[in-house]
Order: structure tokens, then C-alpha cells, then sequence
């Protein structure tokens, strides 16, 4: 899995 | 702090909803530094003020810088600003670029 600091969140509202 | 921001704009979003109907990715220490719409919601409040789209980073939500604040932080203080009674729209300070001056 990729490092932390390159995953991708996503959040909805 | 307190640097104009080139190209900024900002947009006031009324609480038109009850959802505010955006999604968001990005933050500090992420390849993209500043949070960016990446879903607007047909008939949420965002949809329905007709001034956000899908791309714009936000730099501030309601004068609060979102520089530095990692996703979950950012994600928080969206989810306040739409939560609380004290006023009835979220102002957003958008940029079409994909800058993190």
C-alpha cells in the first residue's frame, strides 16, 4: 500500500 | 499570513439543504496540499447556490485557512461550518488553480 502521506480521502458532505 | 490570494474568489454558499452535497480530497502532506471539490451533489446546498464546481481547491472556509490542515482537520471544519445555527451559509474562498501558495 502507498505511504501515508500519499493516500487519497475522500470526504462527503 | 493575510497574502492575497491570485485569482481567488469567494463564494458564499446559503444553507439552501440539508445536505451540503460536496465531496472533498486532499490535504496537508498529500499530493494534493489543499482540499479540492471533487463530487458536487445535485440538490444540496452546494448544487444550489450554483457557484462551486467540481476542481476548485478551497483555501478558506469562513476566513479560516485550510493551508497546513490535514484532511481530516480540513473535513471537520466543513462539517461545523455546516452544522452550526450561528449563521445560515458557509463563505468558501475557492481558487480555480491548483496552487498551495
Amino acid at each position: 500500500s502507498p505511504p501515508k502521506e500519499y493516500e487519497d480521502e475522500v470526504t462527503f458532505f | 499570513p493575510g497574502l492575497l490570494e491570485p485569482m481567488s474568489t469567494l463564494v458564499r454558499v446559503p444553507k439552501s439543504a440539508s445536505t451540503l452535497g460536496i465531496a472533498i480530497e486532499g490535504g496537508a502532506n498529500t499530493r494534493q496540499p489543499l482540499p479540492r471539490i471533487v463530487t458536487i451533489q445535485r440538490g444540496g446546498s452546494a448544487h444550489n447556490c450554483r457557484q462551486l464546481k467540481v476542481g476548485q481547491v478551497i483555501l478558506e472556509v469562513n476566513g479560516i485557512s485550510l493551508r497546513g490542515r490535514e484532511h481530516r482537520e480540513a473535513a471537520c471544519l466543513i462539517a461545523e461550518a455546516f452544522k452550526t445555527k450561528e449563521k445560515d451559509y458557509i463563505d468558501f474562498l475557492i481558487t480555480e488553480f491548483n496552487v498551495a501558495l
